[in-house]
């Protein structure tokens, strides 16, 4: 088989990869999805005798590519998995700093300057109850990792928590705790 | 995450099916 015939069934692959790649880079890029459809083409073209199998294979091998870029999308979307676990790390702490940085001027608004803050739960010291129901995320690696490049995320139910002192000098006794 | 082992599984078997 004419090396052409080859090149013209992997070329969706690579268009599929960059569509990806550029599509998809900050939850991450499927590259399993494509590259082993890919490399699946690549032996059969090499190895197979009969065209007609070849194009079966080479189709068929296209339309999974296809499901499995969709799916890597809908898995990193729905929020169950990321594909850059440091990434997505990034967001939570920022999204942690947020609340403490919010319930730091909270505190400050309700406790005068030459009081005291006692130590308990954000919520309960300024009546709002949202500082109950944060959220605490982390990525972890699962047995498919090292294939799928999928980390699963693991959330845990928390709770901003002060640690008790002088109103100008909260912004690093307000901490995150997991209930 | 099934669905996506399985598809690989099956393109992998295809594979060496046509290769052989």
């Amino acid at each position: 088989r004419p090396w052409s015939h080859i090149l013209l069934a992997v070329s969706p692959f690579l268009v599929l990869a960059v569509l990806t790649r550029l599509l998809l880079s900050a939850p991450g890029s499927p590259v399993i999805e494509w590259l082993v459809p890919l490399a699946g083409v690549l032996v059969v073209g090499f190895l197979c005798k009969s065209n007609t199998l070849f194009t079966v294979y080479a189709v068929g091998a296209f339309v999974a590519s296809l499901v499995l870029c969709g799916n890597y999308i809908l898995l990193v979307h729905g929020g169950g998995y990321t594909g850059r676990p440091s990434v997505s790390e990034h967001g939570w702490r920022a999204t942690e700093l947020n609340s403490i940085r919010a319930a730091e001027a909270d505190l400050q608004k309700t406790f005068r300057e030459d009081t005291v803050v006692p130590e308990g739960p954000v919520a309960t010291l300024v009546g709002n109850e949202e500082y109950n129901h944060v959220e605490r995320a982390y990525a972890r690696r699962t047995w498919h990792t090292w294939l799928t490049g999928l980390y699963a995320i693991e959330r845990h139910d928390a709770l901003v928590w002060c640690q008790g002192g002088e109103p100008g000098v909260l912004h690093d006794r307000i901490v995150i705790r997991e209930k | 995450m099934t669905l996506h082992l399985s598809l690989l599984g099956l393109i992998v078997v295809f594979a060496l099916i046509g290769a052989s």
